[in-house]
């Protein structure tokens, strides 16, 4: 019920602000009756609920995410945590920003720590074998448990974690786990990529990313992108 | 205007996250 409802409280606000004519809007709560006339060239990317399962779990792990779409990019996005009373905001080229309610401050990330010390973020949920062996094999072992992909990336731009990697299995994230995350964080100088450094692209025909997605507060990121594509390979040559 | 865009979604994100709050809390 808080999924839909606030779903539909955004979309409202949205769509009475902006208009259909030059915009589209996609929400996870939505998107299986919208299917799909996609040509506006501005694409709305909303999660109500990120981080569902810790929601209902009460471990305080949820956000809210708003992207704005040119492209197949992020241009603005917004990452709302209400359990931290904290806004996230991003537009390309201006920097991140965090909003309380008692203060504005911009994020610019800095870490100077060694590669064995960075430490992963992590799912407590969406684990699976593939993705097991590479954590074990990667050369940074810390690892904090922590729900909702934008609380997740609020912890690395808190500078409380530095890596977090995401892996499809079965499943996929999808455009809208994924869009508004990565602008916070790449405007406040990290990096969010595919595990060959490609960049991420969003509104195309599938709404899932699928593969391996790496997102850094950027120090090493190349590094650690090339040595989880080689401990994917040897895991994949063990099950051969 | 790109400005202008994110302070309404900066003010919808804020509602958004009063409502989520409430019902997490029950309130």
């Amino acid at each position: 019920i808080a999924d839909i409802t606030v779903s539909q409280y955004i979309l409202q606000r949205l769509q009475a602000a902006f208009g259909d004519e030059d915009f589209t809007y996609i929400s996870e709560e939505t998107y299986k009756s919208q299917l799909q006339e996609q040509n506006s060239q501005l694409v709305w990317l909303i999660d109500p609920l990120d981080g569902t399962k810790d929601f209902i779990d009460k471990t305080g792990d949820y956000a809210i995410h708003i992207a704005l779409i040119q492209d197949h990019r992020p241009i603005l996005s917004i990452v709302a945590v209400p359990e931290a009373e904290t806004i996230y905001y991003a537009t390309k080229d201006s920097g991140t920003f965090k909003e309380t309610p008692k203060a504005t401050v911009p994020i610019t990330l800095l870490t100077e720590k060694s590669i064995e010390d960075l430490t992963l973020v992590v799912s407590r949920s969406h684990r699976h074998e593939r993705l097991n062996y590479l954590l074990q094999h990667l050369p940074c072992q810390n690892q904090k448990a922590v729900g909702s992909v934008g609380c997740k990336i609020a912890t690395i731009l808190e500078q409380k974690a530095d890596i977090y990697i995401s892996l499809s299995g079965k499943s996929a994230p999808k455009d809208w786990d994924i869009a508004a995350p990565e602008l916070i964080l790449t405007e406040a100088g990290g990096s969010f990529t595919h595990f060959d450094g490609s960049p991420l692209r969003y509104n195309t025909d599938d709404i899932n990313q699928w593969g391996g997605l790496f997102a850094s507060n950027s120090n090493y990121h190349q590094i650690l992108c090339q040595e989880a594509q080689r401990i994917l390979l040897e895991f994949d040559n063990l099950k051969r | 205007d790109l400005a202008e865009i994110l302070a309404i979604a900066r003010d919808v994100g804020w509602k958004a996250a009063d409502i989520l709050h409430s019902y997490y809390h029950g309130t």
